[in-house]
């Protein structure tokens, strides 16, 4: 299979970092499309960390998801 | 800063812990040692205390793993995710586990122990996670001297188990600003390569023309070289340097990185030993000039010769007329100061004072905050 590019991969990074703190379901989920799902979850993540809140993986939200930080989710079960 | 649903936490005051393994990167005594003062951080604030076991089930059961560790919860390798802890509870609740996959360390290499172990404990005290990134409930590592808890952190400890009743003297680190606080007052302004950077306190605001939202983080963070309070910066487009100034020492920094060699004393711009802090520095690109302003006065500063113009220093009222106070008393001080298109911008408290050159006065007053699109 093609090397995923360099937009793939930050994709694939925030896939897993909003999957593991921000409680983002994996898989199809009925009638939400899963970019809308996942537009919310960045939203939420953005919104936590005080960042502008676009919905969108722009440059200053990946910096903040590539930083060492701790396993516990950001938002509540 | 957030607490777990339900206020979970420990009914008892008395909490047990057990170390079970321990990391090979640091010396068993340095991993009880961090362990015991992570613990009585939180001890210092609350009425909670701890008690260590040896075997057998403790309510903190702490632990060294990598990736799959027994919890169904794994580890990721090297950086990205560096210890987890679960609230209080039975069985898991409580326990607390490192990535061994992580350096650990007593100093501020790679990642501290005492730290990141002070956090997770909050965890397993019943602390969500912190928004304010001076906190030590904030999710992402940094690191940082002293006592390690905030007042926002002290808040949540506190509105789950109490105050301590001995009343232990501590210093808690201030919380983060509020930007649009109408009072905001800044230590220092600076623009950096298209971003502006707001100092104040321990923490900086990154303003992106593009973005509206400013961006809030801990000064030493970013540049852990750099003291804890700035008073003053200024960018030289020219030389692509920013100098940051803190007492009698300044600092420049390209981009984002620290330029090797400094600090460097203030002095050696011409400043007389009297000087012992600036507290504002503004480049003027259009004359190739800098201003810096110290108690009551101001400087002009010849960058292409390195020297200080002759006939300096000059009295801040008699060089800015028309800045003035709400109570209407000359105001002869400036916090901090920029400079755009004719325009110097000069902030004292939570005024910004707009001095055109063209006119040779003040022109407008508004407040400090609207530097933060507030």
């Amino acid at each position: 299979k093609p090397v995923p590019g360099d937009e793939t991969q930050s994709w694939l990074l925030a896939e897993r970092y909003l999957r593991r703190y921000y409680r983002m379901q994996p898989g199809l989920l009925g009638t939400s499309k899963s970019s809308d799902v996942m537009t919310e979850k960045i939203r939420a993540m953005q919104s936590f960390f005080k960042l502008e809140v676009t919905g969108n993986l722009d440059d200053n939200t990946l910096q903040v998801m590539k930083k060492s930080r701790c396993g516990v989710p950001d938002v509540a079960e | 800063y957030n607490l777990f649903p339900r206020k979970l936490k420990w009914q008892n005051t008395l909490v047990t812990f057990r170390i079970t393994n321990y990391t090979p990167d640091l010396k068993k005594e340095d991993v009880d040692k961090a362990i015991h003062n992570a613990l009585m951080t939180w001890s210092a604030v609350t009425p909670l205390k701890f008690k260590r076991l040896h075997e057998g089930i403790a309510d903190i059961m702490i632990s060294f793993g990598r990736l799959e560790h027994g919890d169904h919860n794994p580890f990721d390798g090297p950086e990205g995710l560096l210890a987890h802890a679960y609230p209080p509870g039975e069985g898991l609740g409580g326990d607390t586990h490192f990535d061994e996959d992580e350096t650990w360390t007593k100093d501020s290499h790679a990642y501290n122990l005492f730290l990141v172990a002070a956090h997770e404990f909050g965890h397993a005290l019943g602390m969500g996670h912190s928004n304010d990134p001076g906190s030590l409930m904030y999710p992402v590592y940094s690191y940082s001297h002293g006592f390690p808890l905030s007042e926002d952190d002290i808040k949540g400890i506190q509105e789950l188990y109490g105050p301590n009743p001995d009343h232990e003297k501590v210093k808690p680190k201030p919380e983060a600003p509020d930007k649009c606080d109408p009072e905001l007052s800044i230590d220092a302004v600076t623009e950096l390569r298209g971003e502006k950077l707001i100092f104040k306190d321990r923490y900086f605001w990154r303003v992106h023309p593009q973005f509206t939202e400013p961006e809030l983080t801990l000064i030493q963070s970013t540049w852990p070289q750099l003291p804890k309070k700035v008073n003053a910066a200024y960018e030289n487009p020219e030389k692509d340097i920013v100098i940051i100034f803190s007492g009698i020492r300044m600092w420049a920094l390209n981009g984002y990185t620290l330029v090797p060699g400094y600090p460097k004393y203030i002095h050696r711009l011409g400043f007389p030993k009297s000087v012992r802090k600036i507290d504002a520095a503004v480049h003027i690109y259009d004359t190739g000039k800098t201003l810096f302003f110290t108690d009551e006065d101001y400087w002009s500063y010849n960058e292409q010769t390195g020297t200080m113009d002759p006939g300096y220093p000059k009295s801040i009222m008699d060089g800015f007329p028309g800045m003035q106070e709400r109570d209407g008393d000359e105001v002869d001080e400036v916090d901090a100061a920029t400079y755009k298109n004719g325009y110097l911008y000069l902030y004292h408290e939570n005024l910004q004072y707009e001095y055109s050159y063209n006119k040779r006065k003040v022109v407008r007053i508004t407040r400090t905050n609207d530097l933060l699109n507030c």
